[in-house]
């Protein structure tokens, strides 16, 4: 554990807990794309089925709960108790097109083709385009309120500051996952433009 | 042997 991947996790934490106080407190998920949080659902739980067979850390399986718990949480949140005020108007992105490819890329580009593997490397592709039905449905809509604009800068520092982790880890354990860096390079260049708005 | 891959990150 480096200072790069602890602040990028509290910042991810953070992002995760700005959504989610925001739709509980305004009672409203307006200008929030479920579409994304469906991804990000499913990059948890494509990611954390190793929650059963592999014991990292702690810290390590208490986060990996909390992002699974919270991730379901949210969409409960949208698509049932505040289910009136989704905006499916301005939520259009066909997620089915990055889902498909992220899988069929996850099987001929992975580090070993086994079933977790395939899925934890199919969940790296898919969370680098995550955020692309909320960027669009910001676009769409023409505005985002300030909290979903904090709440997409903390999402976007995330992976900014695990580039930095892997740089250091490159440097002092000369360890490297290719396949991380390069979907978190193209994750946080997809977040540049909004940066630049923000 | 099949190369096992362990994610020590999230």
């Amino acid at each position: 554990m480096n200072i790069f991947r602890l602040t990028g996790d509290l910042a991810h934490l953070l992002a995760i807990i700005i959504l989610l106080l925001k739709i509980w407190k305004t009672r409203s998920c307006a200008g929030i794309s479920g579409k994304s949080q469906i991804l990000f659902a499913i990059v948890y739980t494509t990611r954390y089925l190793d929650l059963v067979t592999t014991y990292v850390s702690a810290y390590n399986t208490l986060m990996k709960i909390f992002f699974l718990a919270s991730s379901y949480a949210t969409l409960y949140l949208i698509y049932i108790k505040f289910k009136a005020t989704y905006d499916h108007n301005h939520d259009t992105f066909r997620i089915e097109f990055l889902i498909l490819p992220a899988f069929i890329l996850a099987l001929l580009i992975n580090h070993a083709f086994t079933f977790l593997e395939v899925l934890w490397t199919f969940s790296i592709y898919l969370e680098s385009v995550a955020i692309l039905p909320q960027l669009f449905m910001v676009s769409k809509t023409g505005e985002a309120e300030s909290i979903t604009s904090h709440y997409l800068f903390a999402l976007g520092s995330y992976r900014a500051l695990y580039i930095l982790n892997w740089i250091y880890r490159y440097a002092t354990e000369v360890h490297y996952d290719l396949i991380a860096i390069v979907a978190g390079i193209v994750q946080t260049v997809l977040y540049c433009d909004f940066f630049y708005l923000y | 042997a099949r190369p096992v891959v362990v994610h020590d990150e999230l």
